[in-house]
């Protein structure tokens, strides 16, 4: 394993232990910005990991960001390793980025379903969802975004437990998903929040479950195409954005129409790169310009939430 | 390890209201076991699925006897995870 975050290798996939260690590395580099909590335990009682990058202070207006969140797409852990990596190189001298720390604490969970994680690199490649298993079915697995308590177990969502859309027994029935919401309901200063999936190159925000356009339709869709612009500036990928039940299909249940439910008004969901040949399979040589890419998406939202606190 | 060896990707665009109907209800025939990467959303949006090789002709047959085009996008899925196997054995760890 790598002694140091520099030396890790960033444009390639890793497994469980070697991003567990990574974390590790990067905190005790860095021990006056990064810390690592443990927000929970999954379903096979893996440990949850959210890294906090906070220069001090109290309780302090928060960006979430989570990946990994469906196991199989391995392009958003490994893009979580990156931005973790890109915020300590960043936080003194990028501007935008330093300023966003100088009054907001960054929250950023690489891999939200470990258990999944760990089941696509020892079993099955593409497995997508977690690993709970259902009495009186031989399917194992929810889907955490479908799970969570926002129009749940409505349509949009599937109530068979071989479904890769199914949305489990309940709200918050996987661990993996009442960790976060525990996490988000006690801290309560959440001011933004990214849910990291892919593919299919898109930015979507609230609402999934019905077609009523969100409270602030207007300013998360203006904000939205700021980010995709930004990502676009850099490699020229084209990138959509709108409502998630718009833009792609009714889907109850999902991670950022419960936060946005919460008051949490700057909630997003991204699919990354690609659209092309590969799927969950991309290359890993397209890791770290994905990651650079979304970085500049991912900065427009986090700088707009801190000159727009609410 | 679950291989995936024999398995397709399968793209599909529908084109009409009709065609959308058709691939929209392949997400209800479960002993096809199809692993849809990208649900139906619309038309002239792909649609992406990942067929487990008893499904493979039978999808085909009826993707055809619908008159549905579809493109192959993967050939070979086991082909791409042994690449991505042996780039991960070839990262040095240290």
């Amino acid at each position: 394993l790598p002694v140091t975050t520099s030396t890790f290798d960033y444009s390639a996939y890793h497994t469980l232990d070697e991003i567990y260690t990574f974390m590790d590395l990067l905190v005790a580099e860095n021990p006056d910005l990064v810390s690592k909590i443990e927000i929970g335990r999954s379903t096979e009682n893996r440990p949850l990991y959210v890294l906090k990058f906070s220069k001090g202070g109290t309780n302090r207006p928060a960006v979430w960001i989570d990946t990994g969140i469906h196991s199989r797409e391995w392009v958003t852990q490994a893009s979580g390793v990156w931005f973790a990596k890109k915020i300590t190189l960043d936080h003194e001298n990028d501007e935008g980025l330093a300023a966003v720390l100088e009054q907001m604490d960054i929250f950023l969970e690489i891999i939200t379903n470990p258990d999944g994680f760990a089941f696509t690199h020892s079993q099955n490649r593409l497995w997508r969802k977690t690993r709970s298993k259902h009495s009186g079915s031989l399917c194992v697995g929810v889907d955490p975004n479908r799970n969570w308590d926002a129009a749940f177990g409505e349509p949009g969502a599937s109530g068979n437990p071989c479904s890769q859309t199914y949305h489990g027994p309940y709200a918050n029935s996987e661990p993996e998903v009442r960790a976060i919401v525990d996490f988000v309901k006690s801290h309560g200063n959440v001011k933004a929040f990214v849910s990291i999936h892919s593919y299919s190159q898109l930015l979507l925000y609230p609402y999934g479950y019905t077609d009523t356009p969100a409270p602030d339709q207007q300013e998360l869709h203006e904000l939205s195409g700021k980010a995709v612009a930004a990502l676009s500036s850099l490699y020229g990928t084209k990138y959509k954005h709108g409502s998630i039940i718009t833009t792609i299909y009714k889907a109850s249940g999902n991670t950022v129409d419960w936060t946005y439910d919460q008051g949490i008004k700057y909630s997003f969901t991204f699919e990354l790169r690609d659209t092309g040949l590969y799927g969950f399979l991309l290359p890993a040589k397209l890791i770290v310009p994905t990651a650079q890419e979304t970085w500049l998406a991912l900065k427009v939202i986090m700088e707009h939430a801190r000159d727009h606190l609410y | 390890f679950e291989t995936f060896v024999g398995q397709q990707v399968l793209r599909i665009i529908p084109t009409s209201d009709e065609e959308l109907q058709k691939v929209q209800e392949l997400q209800e025939l479960e002993h096809l076991e199809l692993d849809f990467w990208l649900s139906p959303r619309g038309l002239g949006s792909p649609v992406d699925v990942r067929v487990p090789f008893p499904s493979l002709q039978p999808l085909k047959a009826h993707l055809e006897a619908n008159g549905i085009s579809y493109s192959v996008m993967i050939e070979d899925v086991q082909a791409l995870v042994d690449e991505e196997q042996s780039q991960m054995l070839r990262t040095p760890r240290g």
